[in-house]
């Protein structure tokens, strides 16, 4: 499929742009 | 470092506010599954930050949320 972009990935000291969308 | 409090969190963007939890939890997740837990707490990044914010204080409520999310990264993979 198309998700494998899913889960997004935190990385420690980088910004987080899992919500984005807000 | 002194607890993450809703006060601290508050005066935050709410993108800077989901950074802050995550540098706290990453560590967390870090010790139970050093492999996935970049994914693992993306994935509980999406939990309300109040729900979060005790997750920090609580690891019963921790080690719960990171077994889920396990098992749906691995029905997602699968």
């Amino acid at each position: 499929g198309s998700s494998v972009n899913w889960p997004p990935e935190f990385h420690p000291g980088v910004p987080w742009k899992g919500l984005q969308s807000i | 470092r002194e607890p993450l409090s809703a006060s601290m969190l508050a005066s935050a963007l709410p993108h800077v506010q989901k950074q802050m939890i995550g540098d706290r939890l990453y560590p967390l997740i870090y010790a139970l599954h050093s492999e996935l837990a970049g994914k693992i707490t993306g994935m509980l990044l999406e939990i309300d930050n109040s729900e979060l914010l005790h997750m920090l204080e609580s690891p019963e409520s921790l080690n719960a949320k990171v077994e889920e999310a396990l098992i749906m990264l691995q029905a997602h993979q699968a």
